[in-house]
């Protein structure tokens, strides 16, 4: 079990402060809101209404003893830099802060934010790629080019087997599991002879090029 | 490529416009706030000032022609209900409108919204996640409990061969890809003789359970 303290309980930090306990972990939810503490009580350990914007709180809340510090204030980026700088010279030891735009990114981590996260602009780019080609359910990158894809069985590929269609040799592309449909389950490393299906969805590995090829070509 | 309306320029409507623009494809940014239209101009086809909330202005945008419509109006929330109605009488093909919480999601599902995004809760899910066990780097849902995960190598496998540690037979795991720190590089499908390196990262397939399992005892 872990400590965390989670400052600011917007959409983000409610849902990280409630995450956190959900899975066992020990949790202090600090906002200045009365109401948001409230609604908060029953997902975490401690529920405290705060003005964050000071060391002497955040040293007496424990905040160089916890595992990490995630500060999620929303528009008030001159006050998260603050936190962020004042839980830093309390040797806190992982401190994640959430900014609004790259600027106010740069200027957390100047002053020690170990992690600097953008969750509206992470889902917005995963959003536009989804619009973009919809056949792709999700996908993981994995680094150098390399993605793992979830397919929805393109239709130049339904009725035919695996050793048929050859995509390790011709595109590069391996096919890791296959979700069907019906019946609902996962299979793992099919087997050559295994045919496609219009209702399967396909989890590919191989580089965001090979995929997209293999996509297009067998539309 | 396709044709998108975006309404409602905040951080993730911005990006959203932003992405689908640099991905090739034709889009139409909307705002009320003028300030947010002239940030999105060199990022769009058109940008355009407007109060969304007027089906005439809808129909005249050509919402019934586009691929799809995004509604992203922060803490509006009865005016991007009233917004995704008047698009879904114009018979706009698809709609995805972002919420605030569980009961505004609703709502917008009961006026028609092909989707709905929770991007901040979504985004906080997979950061407690990952704060929870941060070998974890990240993670794929399949469905029926089955994940890909990206696990930093835990000191018990380092040292060993893939043909020695059987995950397969004893844990149920497969071994998808290893990403090597040095040099770097995505080695697809390892074979058995593969010895792990301390900086290897682990692309696996499995259950959660397994890869949890596999996890606690490797550790
Ligand atoms: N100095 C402070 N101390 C404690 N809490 C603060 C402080 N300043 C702001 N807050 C709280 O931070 C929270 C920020 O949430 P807000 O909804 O504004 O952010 P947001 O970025 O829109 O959130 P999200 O994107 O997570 O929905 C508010 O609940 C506010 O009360
Ligand atoms: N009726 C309307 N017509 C057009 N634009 C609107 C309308 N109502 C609100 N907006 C715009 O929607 C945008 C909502 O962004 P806001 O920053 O409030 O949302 P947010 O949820 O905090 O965004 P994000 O989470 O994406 O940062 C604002 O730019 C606002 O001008």
């Amino acid at each position: 079990m872990k400590k965390f303290i989670v400052i600011g309980l917007g959409n983000f930090g409610f849902q990280v402060a409630r995450s956190l306990f959900e899975l066992g972990h020990e949790v202090v939810a600090v906002d200045s809101q009365k109401d948001r503490v409230q609604q908060i009580s029953d997902y975490c350990t401690r529920a405290v209404i705060a003005d964050a914007e000071d060391q002497e709180f955040l040293r007496s809340a424990g905040a160089a003893e916890m595992d990490a510090v995630v500060v999620s204030l929303g528009d008030n980026i001159s006050q998260s830099i603050i936190i962020v700088l004042f839980l830093k010279e309390l040797k806190a030891r992982y401190v994640i802060a959430k900014a609004n735009d790259p600027n106010h990114g740069k200027a957390l981590r100047r002053v020690g934010a170990d992690r600097v996260v953008f969750p509206e602009q992470e889902m917005a780019v995963k959003l536009a790629h989804k619009l973009s080609s919809p056949s792709v359910i999700d996908s993981l990158d994995l680094s150098e080019g390399y993605v793992i894809t979830e397919l929805l069985a393109p239709l130049g590929m339904v009725g035919k087997s695996l050793v048929e269609l050859d995509l390790r040799k011709i595109y590069k592309v391996f096919v890791m599991a296959i979700r069907e449909a019906v019946p609902e389950r996962v299979l793992v490393l099919p087997p050559a002879e295994y045919r496609i299906k219009d209702s399967d969805v396909l989890v590919l590995l191989g580089s965001d090029e090979d995929i997209a090829r293999l996509e297009k070509k067998m539309r």
